[in-house]
């Protein structure tokens, strides 16, 4: 869903 | 994926190894610090129960998350399976680690209340291992500061640990410049979580380079 913020680093 | 970057994950990943190998292979869990090692279980299953909404952003970053979830879960049972094998050092292990772990939960929830892109579920666990992985190395820390002995183990997954962490410094400075991108909140615990290490790195420097005790303030 949109309500998820994308995180890319670990 | 700027090469600082790559290089501090492989340092983060080599870390592990380190850890587990030396375990594996000297049969030997003196001088670690569990609660540490419990601390970052509770990091990494905070922080990437993003796995669980299948919003996938690379191979590579999936297959990171799932390798640390399962080696620090993986050190957990190796050490918790040592008080079976090896009582005495389990027993001296645990009286060695007194860090007052319940503040550095206690304050990384709160940090994450006040601190988060977004008062959710998801964000704020994502925030609490944030702020948590900035101090999790404090009882490993402390516990070497009291032993005053350097253990080659500890020492080397501490470096490797803190090599990470600084590459994610000029990660986030390339990345700025180049994506015009900036995550405050990874930054500013970021570069806490490197303070923290450089402590040790000072005392490490001044051990190696000049052969004195290592003894941390």
């Amino acid at each position: 869903s949109s309500s998820t913020i994308m995180h890319d680093e670990l | 994926m700027n090469l600082f970057r790559i290089l501090g994950d492989l340092s983060h990943l080599a870390s592990i190894l380190i850890l587990i190998r030396t375990i594996k292979a000297t049969d030997s869990i003196d001088g670690i610090s569990f609660k540490t090692q419990a601390l970052y279980v509770i990091i990494f299953f905070t922080r990437y129960l993003d796995l669980l909404t299948f919003q996938h952003i690379s191979i590579y970053n999936s297959l990171m998350k799932l390798f640390f979830i399962g080696s620090s879960l993986y050190i957990v049972i190796l050490l918790q399976r040592s008080k079976a094998i090896q009582p005495i050092a389990y027993r001296e292990m645990i009286m060695a680690d007194t860090f007052k772990v319940q503040y550095l939960l206690g304050g990384s929830l709160i940090m994450a209340l006040l601190f988060n892109y977004k008062f959710s579920f998801f964000e704020i666990l994502w925030s609490f291992s944030i702020w948590l992985e900035s101090v999790a190395i404090l009882p490993q820390l402390f516990m070497l500061s009291k032993s005053g002995k350097s253990k080659s183990l500890t020492i080397h997954y501490i470096f490797a640990l803190g090599i990470y962490r600084t590459l994610y410094i000029p990660n986030w400075i390339w990345r700025y410049f180049v994506e015009g991108k900036v995550d405050k909140l990874a930054v500013i615990s970021g570069i806490v979580q490197t303070l923290i290490y450089s402590d040790f790195f000072y005392i490490y420097y001044k051990k190696v380079i000049k052969g004195s005790n290592l003894q941390l303030p």
